[in-house]
Formats: C-alpha cells, structure tokens, sequence
C-alpha cells in the first residue's frame, strides 16, 4: 500500500496547478523510491516531468509499485478545500480504485477526508534520452514568467538567442517587436553557461503555461540543444523536480 | 513563419 505524508497541502496545490492548464488526465506513478508523473499535452508540443523523491515527504511508505489514474481538475477540487497548512496523506491500496486524501489542521482539531474515484489510463511513455545542453542559463523564476508575459503580448512565437553574452528573447508581430537581454550578474542570481551558441523559436502560450509553476522555486533553469526540446526545470525542495519539455519551432 | 514541432518526432515511445 502506499501512504504519503505532506507537512503541508501549499506544496500539493502548488505542484498541481503547476501540471492542470497542460494535462488533464495522468498517471501518478508510486515506488518506494518516490513519485514519477510523465505525460504529454493533448497537441503533443510539450511534455511536463514531476519527480518526488522520498525527501519530499513527512512520511513516505509504498511497499508495492502502483499507478494512480488521475483527473487533475478533481483532485484540484479537493486540493482547494483544504487550508495550504494543513498536512495531508495520500493513501491508496495496492490494486486501488480510489485515492484516500486525508487533512490535518495544524493544531489537530479539524481533519477533512476525501476519496478520489481512480481512472484506468492507458499513457504512452516517452525515453528522454540524457542530453548534452548547449546552453543552460538559471534566472529568478519570477524573472522568466515576466518575461514569458511580456513576450506573449507581441507574437505567439517566442525566438531565444542565447550566447557567452547573455540571454535574448525576442517576439515581432502586428504591434511591433520586444528584445528582452539578460546578461550573466556577479551575485549569481543569472549564470549562463554556453558550450555553442544557439538560437530556437518557441510557441509562447507554451512558455507561459510553464510559469504556473513559479510559485514551486524562486529560481528556473533553461537548457537548450540544437534539434533537441527546450527544457524548462522548477525544483521543488531540494527532493523533487518538474520538468517542462517544448519542441521548437522550425523553419517550413 | 516557422511550424510546430511535434515532441515524438524527439523523444522515442518506452
């Protein structure tokens, strides 16, 4: 059986506003090791990865492997009855067909129970190979999803340029262009590190959708590779990640 | 104007 412990359910919401305006349905797959998400949006542009490793958890107990069919909006539903500093356990049988959510108010007094009804889904999973990025530049998260905004407000492609300068986005639609720079700083909130330089066109609807995430890590890193997909990777406390994967635009 | 990328054209299915 699985039985996971959660000091506090902000970290739950957090995670799951981070994955619901991409997927809707996906499979929560549980091990002793921890917990692994992988699916894809419904156009099949981008890719979101969760990790939680046991370090995350308050308590973290799984003695078999088990998937959990998941509906993001339900369990955002729960989610949201709950106080963020309430602690809440997930627990599940072995061959379950629900999800049991349990709430703890901080002083004991109140505990909300929840079943959440499980869906049988057949997921494709994808190998994504070990990628030598070209480039990787890490910036205040907040930096990103403000610029991410600004860019979507001129064209809904984004093109990133990235050299031992710095950092540019750029967009150029029907109301005219926007360059945003960001050059590396000496108190290492922007490091950029670049083997090549490189220069990809992304879809910034996607760009935007990835800073729901924001509130999970003050800092974002970005990895870019010729032919290969952007990444875009949020850790979450030290034991966890989300990884956001977007193919790029090319040339017809 | 570019096209869109499909993800599976990069990462194989497992």
């Amino acid at each position: 059986m699985l039985e996971a412990r959660l000091g506090e359910t902000q970290l739950l919401k957090k995670i799951v506003d981070a994955l619901k305006e991409i997927i809707s349905l996906s499979t929560l797959d549980c091990s002793e090791t921890g917990m692994q998400l992988q699916s894809m949006d419904n156009s099949h542009v981008s890719l979101v990865s969760l990790s939680l490793q046991t370090g995350c958890f308050e308590k973290y107990r799984c003695d078999r492997n088990v998937s959990l069919g998941l509906d993001l909006k339900s369990l955002s539903k729960v989610v949201k009855s709950a106080s963020g500093d309430d602690s809440v356990t997930l627990s599940a049988a072995d061959k379950a067909d629900k999800l049991l959510l349990s709430f703890e108010s901080d002083n004991k007094s109140r505990t909300a129970d929840y079943e959440l009804k499980l869906l049988n889904l057949d997921q494709d999973h994808l190998g994504i190979p070990d990628t030598n990025y070209a480039c990787t530049v890490q910036m205040p998260s907040s930096e990103f999803a403000r610029i991410c905004r600004d860019m979507s407000m001129f064209s809904e492609t984004v093109v990133i340029s990235c050299t031992k300068q710095g950092i540019k986005f750029s967009a150029n639609g029907d109301l005219g262009s926007a360059n945003i720079k960001l050059a590396e700083t000496s108190k290492g909130d922007i490091t950029i590190d670049v083997e090549e330089p490189i220069t990809q066109s992304f879809a910034g609807r996607y760009l935007n959708t990835f800073t729901r995430a924001t509130p999970l890590s003050d800092r974002v890193k970005i990895c870019l590779a010729p032919e290969v997909p952007l990444l875009v990777e949020y850790s979450i406390e030290d034991y966890g990640y989300i990884r956001y994967y977007l193919a790029p635009k090319v040339d017809d | 104007t570019p096209i869109q990328n499909d993800l599976t054209e990069y990462f194989s299915l497992v």
